[in-house]
């Protein structure tokens, strides 16, 4: 099993969106996926129609160590796609996750071996800031997919965040792949999402993702009716985009 | 001086660019304004043009409590604008901060203190998610702002977001006033943004400004050159909009 978290301190940079979409089409491919919400806001789960978690329940019963990890994964409308939800008391475990002791970052890896027998992929959704759950989440993981949106903040937070990565893996992970940075809510008639586009192209080289994902409605739209794009809009623009995405991770991922 | 804070756990809603907006805003009409940019992404900073603090510096200094927070304020372009930066430190202390004792949320508003002979509005600009740096934020404020987009996630996150203010109120802050709701990056041509600023009007009422802020890429451009929108683009419907805004806010803050 493989697994891919899509991480970014920086808000709002589309990592649920893109974690819930790639997700739907690898799933689609055929591959069996899970997909583990760590965000306590419980955005993936509300995007494909899960209620959240509630005590006891969801990814926070990982971290506790209260349930085995099989034993919380939920299906979806998708035969392949199952998910871990989130609820708002994975916020408690946030704020006490470091002060576990000296293996805290290591919390997470351990209690998601149980899923590698029944999954192929397993892809992992990470909160905004230096969250303790993504910290965990990056030491689970593969590798990482960093999603963006082509602004000037987004590129200012890159390098510091690539120096985060470098960190964790001489530290805890040494395997931590940067499977690739992904532009999200693409507008190319901006000037400023063509130069940031160029400046990631010059650093990053063949890292970033051939195919933008475009700014559209539609995918404001389907987490309202609990659906991946790839059902609520399967041949609009922005699912075909996720799904050209997908097929280029899942190059990387081998 | 009142505090204002920016806040809302959701990534990407507009904190940062209404935090600088308003706050330059503010300065421009003839108050004195210092902000406090509580963001270990050190976002507001940047944007007005203004380097990350350094170690024993900046807000994080604040809250060790190893400098006086009027040494620690820079002048900006603005004559009447001041700003305590944030730097990378920040998120050290983001870590330990819960761990500080049983007043660790009052901590900020005490350290705060020494602002009020000099300024006559402090702005804070938090960090997403539930970080204990927005929690100190909220204790040390006369009254929040919450930034949101018009989408699905804002929309259901809000009940839990007003829940949370509402306990901090009554644990650490009785005088935690909601000074509004404020649309962001506000797209009227999509059917998704009126639905939601229809169910905002609904629930909220008087709360929600008046004026929404219009997506433009004029608010994307403006931090890269160190500016806010108000001296960048002068006459732009974006800077039009954050002084209507900052206008209907001094009057709910006197
Ligand atoms: N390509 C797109 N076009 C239009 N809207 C989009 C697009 N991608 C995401 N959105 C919307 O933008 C908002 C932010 O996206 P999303 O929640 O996926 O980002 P995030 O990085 O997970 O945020 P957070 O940091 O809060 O976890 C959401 O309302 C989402 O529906
Ligand atoms: N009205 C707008 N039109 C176009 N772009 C905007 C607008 N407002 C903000 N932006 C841009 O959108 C991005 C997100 O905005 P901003 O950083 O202010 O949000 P935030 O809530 O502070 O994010 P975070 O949760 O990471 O702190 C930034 O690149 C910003 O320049
Ligand atoms: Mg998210
Ligand atoms: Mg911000």
């Amino acid at each position: 099993m493989k697994t891919i978290a899509f991480a970014n301190r920086k808000g709002g940079t589309g990592k649920t969106t893109s974690a819930v979409s790639i997700a739907a089409a690898i799933a689609e491919s055929g591959k069996k996926v899970v997909l583990v919400d760590l965000d306590p806001q419980a955005n993936a789960t509300a995007a494909l129609g899960i209620e959240r978690a509630g005590r006891g329940d969801g990814s926070q019963a990982l971290f506790a160590g209260s349930a085995s990890s099989r034993s919380l994964s939920r299906r979806t409308m998708l035969e392949k796609l199952a998910v871990i939800p989130a609820g708002s008391d994975l916020a408690v475990i946030e704020y006490g996750l470091a002060a576990n002791g000296k293996k805290w970052q290591s919390i997470l890896r351990k209690r998601m071996k149980g899923l590698a027998k029944e999954y192929d992929i397993a892809v992992i959704d990470c909160p905004p800031s230096i969250s303790p759950l993504s910290v965990n989440a990056l030491v689970a993981a593969s590798g990482v997919v960093v999603t963006l949106q082509c602004d000037y903040f987004s590129l200012e937070g890159l390098a510091e965040f690539a120096a985060n990565i470098e960190r964790l893996r001489s530290a805890h992970n040494s395997q931590l792949a940067l499977f690739g940075l992904l532009k999200t809510m693409y507008d190319a008639r901006t000037l400023l999402s063509r130069q940031v586009a160029e400046q990631l192209a010059r650093h990053f080289g063949s890292k970033v993702f051939k195919t933008p994902i475009p700014r559209t409605v539609r995918l404001a739209e389907a987490p309202s009716h609990g659906l991946p794009i790839t059902l609520y809009a399967p041949t609009s623009p922005a699912a075909t985009a996720y799904r050209e995405v997908a097929t280029e991770l899942l190059r990387r991922v081998a």
